[in-house]
């Protein structure tokens, strides 16, 4: 089997000026991640790394750089789901977790569950040592703009996210 | 919203999806991303999806399990990866995209967004692309 990882940084409308940031974002996450392949390890491992490259750039809508909900904090959700076992792991609403996706992955193997959310999530993240980093530190400034932006009483997040249907 | 699938050289398949949500979500909004099914799928038999894009659309239409669905019944990942976003635009009025593999190693990166950066690693290739259509190579 030749192996093969592919990344997406997400959908929507990309401003012109952060173009090149978000391509070179994606192409150094798959390298990242088609790494641990060519290492022999597992496609879990694969994907986890890349994602986990991912949520570390600013450029994307998850960990450092993620979106704010109405109340200008972060909250993340994040899965991992394993084709050879159906095992899945996920969390939702989850905060002060750099990496959610780590999380994710320990909610599969540490649990009997599938889902964590809010304050559990972060409950199970202690117990399994995952360092919690402070809320702001996880927040851009081109995310504060955006979420200021987007308090207008005319503003349309889905829209100005997503963009117009075609 | 971010994700990557993979096949490793066993011929195992993984999916992960993270994200921070929607742009001023309400305070305990969950979109796709955390539901099975919805922002990520995986399966040995049929492939993997990470999907990106409106979540409340994603999960109406349960894309990820919804275009495995036609991979199991014969459709390429393109092929799959293009009905499923089509359904979602048709049915419920949403834009998103997708990467998908097959336990062959093909695979795609599709969308119905104005926009979707991904990437692409196998052989000694790295694909690359943000705009509809576009498809750069260099080496790896």
């Amino acid at each position: 089997m030749l192996p093969v990882l592919v990344v997406h940084g997400g959908a929507g409308q990309i401003p012109k000026e952060r173009v090149e940031m978000a391509s070179a974002g994606v192409r150094a996450a798959a390298r990242a991640g088609y790494a641990v392949l060519q290492g022999g390890r597992s496609s879990m491992d694969a994907v986890v790394e890349a994602v986990t490259n991912l949520e570390n750039n600013p450029s994307f809508n998850a960990g450092y750089g993620s979106v704010l909900n109405v109340k200008g904090e972060v909250e993340m959700d994040a899965i991992v789901m394993d084709g050879r076992t159906l095992a899945s792991g996920a969390v939702s609403a989850v905060r002060n977790i750099a990496n959610p996706i780590q999380l994710a992955r320990l909610v599969m193997e540490q649990t009997s569950h599938l889902c964590l959310t809010a304050g559990g999530a972060g409950q199970f993240a202690r117990a399994m040592g995952m360092p919690e980093v402070p809320g702001d530190s996880l927040i851009t400034e081109y995310a504060r703009m955006r979420w200021k932006k987007n308090l207008a009483p005319n503003a349309n997040p889905v829209e100005s996210q997503m963009g117009k249907m075609g | 919203t971010v994700g990557a699938v993979a096949v490793d050289e066993d011929g195992n398949i993984a999916c992960a999806t993270s994200t921070g949500g929607m742009l001023n979500k309400m305070e305990g909004r969950v979109g796709d991303t955390a539901c099975i099914g919805c922002g990520g799928y995986a399966d040995n038999r049929a492939g993997a999806v990470s999907p990106t894009g409106h979540g409340e659309a994603i999960m109406k239409v349960t894309l990820a399990r919804l275009i495995l669905f036609h991979m199991a019944q014969g459709m390429s990942p393109e092929e799959a990866s293009d009905l499923g976003l089509a359904t979602m635009k048709e049915r419920v009025e949403g834009l998103g995209g997708v990467v998908t593999v097959d336990p062959q190693g093909r695979w795609a990166a599709r969308f119905t967004s104005t926009q979707m950066a991904w990437a692409a690693a196998q052989g000694g290739t790295l694909h690359f692309g943000v705009f509809s259509g576009e498809d750069v190579t260099q080496d790896i």
